[in-house]
């Protein structure tokens, strides 16, 4: 009884409570049905005790993902905090997969456990990492593309949290652009 | 206030032991 007062007292709160999920493709099956709810978690030390005890991403076969949203949204376009939306997009090579995946995701954890993105992190709804064989893809997903101000300050905060160079360029799209074409083709509505 | 974590913050508690 002690060490469940203590645990509580000593366990460092998240602002939010943050939901992960795993998609594993399985073609016979509807997409929803692919998509599961692993846990969710609101303090600091329940998030390492997670992310320990799960696959590293650069582990998961193709057609998987990973995504951690804010507890309550669902990682889909169709969720209505997502559909006005859309994601800072991070492309990789395929032998990125092995130097640099990792890495980046587990990055992008931190940034959004640890609401890196000020005032404008009530903007985001969650992060998303594809596993892909023609290579591999990890956004971070906000709730209205109109919101520019937010939107490139995220754009700006995570490139730099990320190590990117000034001379690489992300870009951001809105999910309505994507749903409706091919998401390699989707033009970007902002660059950082 | 805000809860935000810096990067070295949350790091830091990669490696402790779990409460049991």
């Amino acid at each position: 009884k002690e060490s469940v007062i203590l645990e509580k007292v000593i366990k460092h709160s998240l602002q939010s409570r943050w939901a992960l999920w795993f998609f594993k493709n399985v073609k016979s099956q509807p997409w929803q049905c692919n998509l599961r709810l692993v846990t969710t978690f609101n303090t600091v030390e329940d998030f390492w005790s997670l992310y320990t005890h799960i696959q590293l991403a650069s582990k998961l076969s193709s057609g998987c993902d990973y995504s951690l949203f804010k507890d309550g949204i669902e990682p889909m376009w169709e969720d209505s905090r997502n559909k006005r939306g859309g994601r800072w997009l991070i492309t990789l090579s395929k032998q990125q997969r092995h130097s640099d995946l990792d890495a980046l995701w587990l990055e992008t954890l931190l940034c959004l456990i640890g609401e890196a993105f000020d005032e404008y992190s009530e903007e985001v709804c969650g992060a998303v990492i594809n596993i892909r064989a023609k290579g591999d893809k990890i956004a971070i997903w906000t709730r209205e593309t109109e919101n520019r101000e937010a939107v490139t300050h995220i754009g700006k905060v995570y490139k730099e949290r990320l190590g990117l160079s000034s001379k690489v360029v992300i870009g951001y799209q809105a999910h309505a652009d994507t749903a409706t074409k091919s998401s390699s083709l989707s033009k970007n509505k902002f660059v950082v | 206030g805000k809860r935000q974590y810096d990067r070295d913050f949350l790091l830091g508690f990669q490696y402790m032991p779990a409460c049991v």
